[in-house]
């Protein structure tokens, strides 16, 4: 990993005394190496070692008996700042329903993630609501009907009528049922198809939901800057869900979507059955990015 | 990469830059592009535009591979497994090739083997009846094993073509999913000796180098005849296939340009060796 390739690095220069601010380069250099390998995005990444270097080439490293450990740190330490800081607790309407929308790139986990989302509100003690707002994708409705039976949560859907009125119907269909909260499951769009984020925004302005939730898979590679990019200018994004983390990627997305939007990423998927949804910690992600 | 510029050190860093962000991986772009550099000096290239000519060459040839069409004229029915992890594209891609095989006046069967993911069977089902073809399935939950039984019976005996099984998404670090899906191929095999004709993964063009662990285990667990390169209408590039390409040589052979059934082309690295930098 990382932390035996910082100490190769310094090996080598033990004996020279002092250690330099090129030798605080090499170590630059390998970090990285590290982040492009993790999929962290190639401007992220330079962004991200300009402000590291900027504290490796001070006393704390320079004056250490163990450079390279420092500089892991330094490392750790910025990244897991990086990705921390924000809101990370979901936003609640004083006025119920409080509405939450998911939205991403097609085959991300919205889906499922809404699911998940809803199991969490119930052991909260809310009453959700899911709805069915993927006119598009074959069985989608089915499919989260499906989902919904598994976790003893309502769904609403109005087949095949326009995502935006099934939107607005929902808001009703909520009060009437007792529900404080609706979860909008949307069909999985490019971030470039102008109709389908139009489609998006229509939503947003008819129902101005308390949350949108951006939903990127962990294994997502230099993209996810556009992705993000593209979707926060659109819509404005209060939040982000990383899902698949039970896989073995490295994560950098999740740099690299906090750094571009600036949005706390609010959950994490770790799974395919329906309890499968954690709480972001930096740090550990932090760990996980830098191998 | 404006095509007056000087060969000159900010020129390969920047062309290292492109490749990257293609999702290229750093050590495949370092030695493409070394590989280049050396070229140029060979040939005494002092245009840039030259240089592109000759890097689109390199990514042609790391690309173009034997075989690079589908194998199914050895056996019929042929069949053609589909894997890959989840939301990729598979069942999708299923549904495209089939709408190609039925244009080419081939008798094809579908197999609905993801037996686990909520109305995953609905899902092909509904393809397959817009596309107007054969779905052999069991109910949710059901052993996949037994429906790849199934399907292949019922494609000998309509002499179907054409079968494909579409297998649920399973991520590469999942032992006992991989043991699962090692296990259908060898039901494939029990009734077929020589095996499945194709065993195509399916990968998204949005992932990064994670795409690689894919190939290698996905290789390992039923062995990997194509690729396919899904959502390429997207943004992304796709550029992990150079790093699959050059360590297991397995060819692209379909990309996916959007949801619908004739939504897919057959690779053409020519293409794609352009597009990487556009
Ligand atoms: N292993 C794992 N699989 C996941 C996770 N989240 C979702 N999935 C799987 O990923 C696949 C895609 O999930 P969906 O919920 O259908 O994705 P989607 O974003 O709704 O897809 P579209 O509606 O087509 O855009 C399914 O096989 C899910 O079971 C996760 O955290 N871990
Ligand atoms: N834009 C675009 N979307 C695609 C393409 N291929 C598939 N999709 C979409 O990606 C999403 C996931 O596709 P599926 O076919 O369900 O993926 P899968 O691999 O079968 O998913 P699981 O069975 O859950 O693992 C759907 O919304 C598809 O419409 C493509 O080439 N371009
Ligand atoms: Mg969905
Ligand atoms: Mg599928």
């Amino acid at each position: 990993g990382l932390s035996q390739r910082l100490q190769d690095v310094f090996k080598k220069l033990r004996g020279k005394g002092k250690i330099s601010e090129d030798d605080v380069n090499l170590a630059m250099r390998e970090v990285r190496l590290a982040l492009l390998e993790a999929d962290v995005n190639f401007k992220v990444v330079k962004d991200f070692i300009g402000r590291v270097k900027e504290r490796a080439i001070g006393q704390e490293v320079l004056q250490s008996l163990t450079p390279g450990q420092q500089i892991i740190k330094i490392v750790h330490d910025e990244m897991a700042a990086l990705m921390g800081g924000s809101e990370s607790k979901l936003t609640f309407s004083s006025r119920p329903p409080t509405i939450f929308m998911a939205v991403g790139l097609q085959g991300a986990g919205k889906t499922t993630t809404v699911a998940k989302l809803g199991k969490v509100l119930v052991k909260q003690g809310r009453k959700p609501l899911l709805v069915a707002c993927d006119i598009y994708r074959p069985a989608a409705i089915k499919q989260l009907q499906v989902l919904g039976e598994q976790t003893g949560i309502p769904v609403f859907a109005m087949g095949q009528n326009k995502p935006l009125d099934i939107a607005r119907a929902s808001i009703e269909y909520a009060k009437n049922r007792g529900c404080d909260m609706i979860i909008l499951d949307t069909a999985g769009r490019l971030h470039i198809d102008s109709e389908m984020m139009d489609e998006l925004v229509q939503i947003k302005e008819a129902v101005k939901p308390d949350e949108i939730l951006l939903v990127v898979d962990a294994m997502t590679g230099q993209d996810a800057v556009n992705v993000s990019d593209h979707f926060n200018s659109q819509l404005g994004l209060s939040g982000v869900i990383l899902t698949k983390l039970d896989g073995d990627s490295r994560g950098g997305a999740a740099l690299s979507v906090k750094a571009v939007t600036g949005c706390a990423i609010k959950f994490v998927g770790m799974g395919e059955k329906l309890d499968a949804l954690e709480p972001f910690y930096p740090d550990r992600m932090a760990s996980r990015i830098l191998g | 990469i404006q095509s007056t510029k000087k060969l000159d050190e900010d020129f390969w860093e920047e062309l290292e830059e492109i490749l990257i962000q293609a999702d290229v991986g750093v050590n495949t772009s370092l030695e493409l592009v070394e590989k280049v550099k050396q070229t140029a000096r060979k040939k005494k290239i002092s245009d840039s535009s030259e240089v592109m000519s000759i890097i689109a060459d390199e990514v042609r040839e790391m690309l173009n591979y034997e075989g690079a069409e589908l194998n199914l004229q050895a056996h019929t029915p042929g069949i053609i497994m589909v894997v890959g992890v989840n939301g990729a594209g598979k069942t999708t891609s299923i549904a495209k090739l089939a709408y190609m095989f039925k244009n080419e006046q081939q008798r094809v069967i579908l197999a609905a083997a993801d037996t686990f993911r909520a109305a995953a069977i609905d899902q092909l089902q509904i393809w397959a009846d817009r596309v107007g073809v054969e779905l052999i399935k069991h109910q949710e939950g059901a052993d996949p094993g037994a429906v790849v039984f199934d399907a292949i019976s019922a494609a000998k005996a309509r002499k179907a073509d054409v079968l494909i099984i579409d297998t649920a998404g399973r991520l590469q670090n999942k032992t006992n999913l991989m043991k699962e899906i090692s296990k259908i191929r060898k039901i494939i095999e029990r009734e077929i000796p020589e095996g499945p004709q194709e065993v195509l993964l399916v990968l998204d063009a949005t992932t990064g180098q994670n795409a690689i662990s894919q190939a290698r285990i996905f290789e390992e667990a039923t062995g990997v005849t194509g690729i396919v390169l899904t959502k390429l209408d997207g943004t992304a590039k796709g550029g992990i296939i150079l790093g699959i390409a050059s360590e297991l040589k397995i060819p692209v052979k379909f990309v996916g340009v959007g949801e619908g059934m004739d939504d897919m082309k057959a690779f053409d690295p020519e293409v794609f060796a352009r597009a990487l930098f556009e």
